[in-house]
Formats: C-alpha cells, sequence, structure tokens
C-alpha cells in the first residue's frame, strides 16, 4: 500500500458518497447515467468474485464489498425506486453498451494473464472499467450543462483512477519485477478519457465561484 | 510451472 493508493481508494469512496448522498438527498437521478452504474455494477461483480479466495488484504475484502453494495444499491434505487426512477430519461442516456461489453470479453478471451476463466473474467472487468465512464459522458455532453454534485462525482472518480496511475508508477520504481501491462493500459485509457471533462471542471471551479460545469 | 497472478490491488 502507498499514499498514491490510498487516496485512489479514498476519491473512490468519495465518489460514492457523492452519488449515493445526490439520489437518496436530492431524490433525483437527473443527470447521472444508468447505463454507467449498470457497467460499473458489473465490473464490480466480475472483478472480485475472487472475494471467496483471495484475501490479500482485509482492506481489500472489506472495500471489495463495500463496493458491490454501493453500485448495486445505486442501480437498484435509479431502476426500482421512486421518485429516483423517474427521473431516468431512457431517451437520453441510451448509450448502447452492448458495444462496450462485447469488444471488452472479447479483448478479455485474448489478452489476459493466465489462461484461466477467472483471469479472463478479471482482465474483461479492466477493460470495462476503463470505458464505463463513457455513458456518463455522453449524457453530460448532452445536456451541455454540468449539476454541480455531479461534476464532483466524475471528478471524484476521474480523480481515483488518475490517483491508481501514479501508484503504478510508484510500484514499479520501488518494487522488482512489479508488472501489469493490462491494468496499466487500461488505466491510462480509463484516466484519458476524464482529460476534457477535468479542463472544464478546472476551468468552472478556477474562480472559486461555483460557476456550473459547462462541455461545450 | 507459473503461479497465478495475485491481484493485490481492487
Amino acid at each position: 500500500m502507498n499514499i498514491f493508493r490510498f487516496l485512489g481508494d479514498m476519491s473512490h469512496i468519495l465518489s460514492f458518497v457523492i452519488l449515493l448522498l445526490k439520489i437518496t438527498q436530492g431524490k433525483s437521478a437527473a443527470g447521472i447515467s444508468l447505463r454507467t452504474q449498470e457497467l460499473y455494477m458489473i465490473v464490480f461483480c466480475s472483478r472480485y468474485l475472487d472475494l471467496f479466495w483471495n484475501f490479500s488484504s482485509l482492506y481489500n475484502s472489506f472495500l471489495k464489498v463495500v463496493f458491490i453494495a454501493c453500485s448495486s444499491a445505486i442501480v437498484y434505487i435509479i431502476r426500482f425506486k421512486s421518485p429516483q426512477k423517474d427521473t431516468w430519461n431512457p431517451e437520453l442516456d441510451n448509450f448502447p453498451i452492448q458495444y462496450l461489453i462485447g469488444p471488452c470479453a472479447v479483448a478479455g478471451l485474448l489478452i489476459n494473464q493466465d489462461w484461466t476463466p477467472f483471469e479472463m473474467i478479471w482482465a474483461f472487468s479492466i477493460y470495462l472499467e476503463a470505458v464505463a465512464i463513457l455513458p456518463q459522458l455522453f449524457l453530460l455532453q448532452k445536456q451541455g450543462e454540468v449539476e454541480n454534485l455531479t461534476s464532483h462525482y466524475v471528478a471524484a472518480l476521474g480523480a481515483y483512477r488518475g490517483l491508481y496511475l501514479m501508484n503504478w508508477v510508484y510500484r514499479y520504481f520501488t518494487e522488482d519485477d512489479y508488472l501489469q501491462r493490462i491494468v496499466w493500459f487500461a488505466g491510462t485509457v480509463q484516466t484519458g478519457l476524464y482529460i476534457d471533462f477535468f479542463y472544464h471542471y478546472y476551468q468552472s471551479k478556477r474562480g472559486g465561484l461555483s460557476r456550473p460545469v459547462k462541455l461545450p | 510451472g507459473k503461479e497465478p497472478p495475485v491481484h493485490d490491488e481492487l
């Protein structure tokens, strides 16, 4: 464990807290992509199958349960709970996620760390996480303006993987034979997708005024 | 033989 990875995990937890607060207190899922939340649920449920045999640390096992529980709760609330379910707009939030899941599944089959079923599923979850934010970014693009809490949610989510990139650099230089090309590649793509958002997020927050984040 | 990869990160 190093400070970058710890801060990354805290940023990830913060993103869950912000989103859960928004949809439970704000009683609205407007501006939130259910598609992205469904992808995250698939990512965590598939990657953390090793909950039952990989006890590398209590910290990991605990957070795996937290992430599965939170992502499932968010999908449940937006899909089934009133009044949030009525604030979800299927016409707007209509990114074809099958075009993300399919290629990631093929990639997981072909490029993985071991030819075992779990390793293929694990690689699939790493690739899928890298692109899971796309439906959310498309939804924000369509709406042009980003609601304040939503902008903090996306920023925390982007920061989490950006901090993980720093963690991988740190581990590469401090540990022997540390090699994780799959997560390095996917994590770079994942963080890259946020660069445009971060630019607009920074511009809108720079003056200290909480001007709404505008996406062109 | 190669030991299975250990995933020590989330």
